[in-house]
């Protein structure tokens, strides 16, 4: 059965498409099938998992846009095996004007990943969402089962925190009755700064043991590695940044089963 | 004459928010008076400079939604002198969507501003501006006189610059004709890390003489500031992220009079 998991925060920078990337691959490397889409128009999982600007022929844009073609024809293979990717690019950011006299686009995504659903080709389909909570973060939660919240250790990104849960709950109440939190994923911890524990200790009170035990470490080669096209595990396996995503896809791995 | 100026890039976490603060601060200490527009729905700016969310009843929400009450009724004082702002609350988020009907949306923004410029109470007005390029960023380009752009030195961040060019360029050739890119940021700087010296070169490549001779080091002391609802530059002045802002602000003082 395809799970489909939307990758989310308005609030942005908080390592959304790093957490995608890297979670992405760590569970395509224990065996699972991943799908990632890429919804963001400046198509950074796209670059980050080595897909050339000039290869992004057919992307999600065009999917959504066509609804009926081949779901196959718009799938990219990445370099890692078990992990593909349906792209994005700079046509995406028209797509929310395009469609706004259109009562049903809540459900094109939703309608489009059911067609890919239907086949079971995949395990976790993983979306990647744009820092907002427009039609595009609303068409990620209509489509998906649960969602994983990157939340960076800094004090703005708790602010966002609240409006975040709302959204979610008022398209749970309204459009996809099934949606649920899977975790929270806190990114770019820094021991050295007290800020980061304080934020841990706030996002532990307000979630609970929604909130991964492990934490992603901020890590220089994590940010490296997008400018040569590779998850961070590829560009450096035994970075503090690498053993963090595969610690977290074995937590994620072992959780979604007593789930 | 009051200038309008938009803080812009729609890559998220780059220092949007901080560098509006932290300029807005800097060029008020030297006897500028400055007013901060908080165009993101996420309020961080006015978080920033200690609004209390509680006390945002006129916000910039309200004002594009009347503009007709007296502009005067929306503006707060903050903690320092010479710098105003009007506010932002999570009611701005379903702005975008309510006036989709409307035509002429885009000037609503320059409209409001228009009755401030008017009066020239202010030398400068610093738009805070979301991570997207939708209806908001578009509204704060037709009301600006210049944009500044925030770039954070990591790989992600370049990606989506051709595309904020395109869309600026597109502002100006259909909306208002004397938009103008005023400079580029370079923050979050790590000297250890050779991805930022090779960020520099290729925007120093890209904008010329536009980017500024003054970089903004990453530096802890900032994303503790506003979580005691200062800017850095008061919560710890001594510190390599306020001695930065500082600089850009006689940087940016000296170079408006030879602009
Ligand atoms: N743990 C980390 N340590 C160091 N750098 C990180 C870490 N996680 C992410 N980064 C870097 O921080 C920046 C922001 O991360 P990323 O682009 O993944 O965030 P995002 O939430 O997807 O951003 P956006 O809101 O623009 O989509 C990137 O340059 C990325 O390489
Ligand atoms: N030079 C710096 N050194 C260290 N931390 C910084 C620096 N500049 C900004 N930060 C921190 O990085 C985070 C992102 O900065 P900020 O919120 O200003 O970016 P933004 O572009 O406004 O984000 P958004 O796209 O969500 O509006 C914040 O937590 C902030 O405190
Ligand atoms: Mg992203
Ligand atoms: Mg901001």
């Amino acid at each position: 059965m395809t799970k489909i998991i939307s990758i989310i925060n308005q609030k942005g920078g908080v390592g959304k498409t790093t957490s995608t990337i890297n979670l992405g691959h760590a569970l395509a490397s224990s065996g699972q099938k991943i799908l990632v889409i890429d919804l963001d128009p400046q198509g950074n999982a796209s670059t980050g998992l080595g897909i050339d600007r000039g290869k992004r022929e057919k992307t999600i844009y065009e999917f959504l846009v066509s609804r009926n073609d081949d779901p196959n024809s718009f799938i990219s293979k990445t370099k890692t095996e078990n992990l593909d990717i349906i792209c994005a690019n700079e046509d995406l950011s028209g797509f929310e004007t395009e469609v706004a006299d259109e009562s049903k686009r809540a459900f094109f995504l939703r309608d489009v990943l059911d067609q890919i659903k239907e086949k079971n080709q995949y395990n976790h389909i993983l979306i990647d969402c744009p820092p907002s909570l427009s039609l595009l973060t609303i068409m990620a939660l209509v489509a998906s089962d649960t969602v994983i919240i990157p939340l960076q250790t800094e004090f703005f990104a708790l602010e966002g925190v609240s409006q975040l849960i709302k959204t979610i709950e008022r398209v749970k109440e309204n459009l996809n009755k099934n949606l649920s939190i899977q975790g929270v994923i806190l990114t770019m911890y820094d021991r050295r700064n007290k800020l980061s524990s304080q934020v841990e200790q706030e996002a532990r009170k307000y979630f609970g043991s929604k909130v991964y035990k492990t934490v992603i470490p901020r890590n220089v080669r994590i940010s490296e590695a997008p400018s040569h096209g590779m998850p961070v595990i590829v560009y450096d396996k035994n970075s503090s940044g690498s053993i963090a995503y595969q610690e977290l896809s074995n937590e994620i791995l072992n959780g979604s089963y007593a789930a």
